[in-house]
């Protein structure tokens, strides 16, 4: 073999000229059944499961039963004494920093999936002044600009729906939508008065002073005013029970360890990062009508197991609200998401969508096998990987926040401020 | 997991990360 390997001479001659068109026409083919896209009777795309077998094998699984099992078997308190040992083997293993982390007791986190979700130490992560910034630790996959009939690249040469994506407007027979009671700027006495957690502001308090005094209620409409929304976790819960699909539910809009004052104080900063102009505007979420000299970007960021789980706001902005999409929970490595065609549509996810100083803006963390589970700091009702067959893909329930802030229309966010989470299971 | 982020802004918007780059919690992923 040695010596054939190194001594039989290399002959190069023509193929014949039937063999390059026959691969032509091939790669022809191809390209074109990846174009093609099948539609309903709407004319919304029918997401469906596609590439190699590796991806059909991993579709015949039940990844939602065992996401969860994954999610209960890591919930399960560990030992004191095996704690410090146990997480710094998992540490030493995914590459974590220890030495960031909220808690420097490693005893304090009960079970691993405590330990995963763990916070970190005021500071650990500065905040550059940029227009946008990175919502989570991770690796960027991907960016670029939304060009092609709103389709949004997922790898080079795959690419998936826009619409698909965050969702389209399908009426009730389809979505479950979730709203809350829209107040707009009242005028009274020729003043505007906006209403943030069932307190009173004049519009000069909330977006004229950095620190707002006494919440204004005029005697006029005190009677009309609804009662201040609880702040502390108990009753917060109350107002806050499970969400099952299908199911109205009151999505709620203040986080309960903030009182009324810091939330406004929030609000007042997000107004005057956005603009007051713009913030004040009723824009509808879509995105499908950029302004003139914009366009639309996109980047996906990848939180590997090692990465601290938690995702902050990428810049200031008003969440207006939020559409849940349960599916399945498919591994989103890089591996996957050259495989698998539609991966992000496919998947469990919660589409944010809102409005930045520039436009619309959203925010969509996906979901996975090993961790099903998004948290929103906001919005205690939402509950994500839930027992049970997924509705078809497209389909979402609805949650509005325009009760969070009615000067603002939605819930304000800060750059880096703390948005939520992945949980294992 | 992933977090998508699709966004309208500024033809002049530039991504100052690149494809496989490590990106952190606040740090800068792009400017106007």
């Amino acid at each position: 073999l040695s010596n054939a390997w190194r001594n039989t001479p290399t002959k190069w001659y023509p193929l014949p000229w039937f063999i390059g068109a026959l691969l032509l026409v091939v790669l022809q083919y191809r390209r074109t059944a990846a174009r093609e896209v099948i539609v309903d009777e709407d004319g919304h795309e029918v997401i469906r499961l596609k590439g190699p077998w590796q991806v059909h094998i991993l579709g015949a699984l039940p990844l939602r039963n065992l996401s969860r099992f994954w999610g209960w078997i890591n919930s399960l308190e560990l030992p004191v004494w095996f704690r410090p040992y146990g997480f710094r083997l998992y540490a030493w293993t995914f590459g974590c920093n220890l030495d960031e982390i909220e808690h420097a007791d490693l005893r304090a986190y009960a079970s691993l999936g405590d330990f995963f979700y763990r916070r970190l130490r005021p500071g650990a992560r500065p905040v550059d002044p940029a227009a946008l910034v990175s919502p989570a630790d991770g690796t960027v996959l991907h960016f670029g600009t939304i060009t092609d009939h709103r389709r949004v690249e997922q790898v080079k040469g795959i690419t998936y729906s826009l619409d698909a994506l965050l969702g389209v407007d399908r009426g009730t027979d389809k979505a479950v939508v979730i709203d809350f009671p829209a107040r707009d700027l009242e005028v009274v006495d020729d003043e505007e008065f906006a209403n943030v957690n069932g307190i009173d502001y004049t519009l000069s308090q909330l977006i004229g002073s950095s620190t707002p005094s006494t919440p204004a209620t005029p005697d006029s409409n005190a009677t009309e005013r609804p009662p201040e929304f609880p702040t502390d976790p108990e009753a917060y819960a109350r107002h806050a029970p499970p969400q099952k699909y299908g199911e109205r539910i009151d999505a709620s809009v203040v986080e309960p360890d903030k009182s009324v004052q810091e939330t406004v104080a929030e609000h007042v900063s997000v107004a005057k990062e956005m603009g007051v102009q713009s913030s004040l505007r009723r824009l509808s979420v879509s995105g499908r009508h950029v302004k003139p000299g914009n366009a639309l970007f996109f980047t996906v960021i990848y939180l590997a197991p090692g990465d601290y789980h938690r995702f902050h706001s990428p810049t200031a902005w008003v969440v207006e609200k939020r559409r849940h999409f349960q599916g399945e929970l498919f591994s989103v490595s890089p591996y996957v998401a050259k495989r698998l065609e539609n991966l992000f549509v496919l998947n469990e996810r919660v589409a944010l969508l809102g409005r930045w100083r520039y436009g619309f803006f959203s925010m969509v963390p996906v979901g996975a096998t090993n961790v099903g589970s998004i948290k929103i700091a906001f919005d205690q009702a939402l509950r994500t990987n839930v027992r049970g067959r997924p509705p078809p893909p497209g389909t979402y329930t609805e949650a509005v926040y325009s009760r969070a802030s009615s000067v603002l229309n939605g819930q304000p966010l800060s750059p880096a401020q703390e948005m939520g989470g992945f949980c294992l299971g | 997991s992933t977090i998508v982020l699709i966004f309208e802004a500024p033809k002049t918007f530039e991504f100052s990360a690149h494809a496989g780059q490590k990106v952190r919690v606040g740090q800068k992923l792009g400017d106007v």
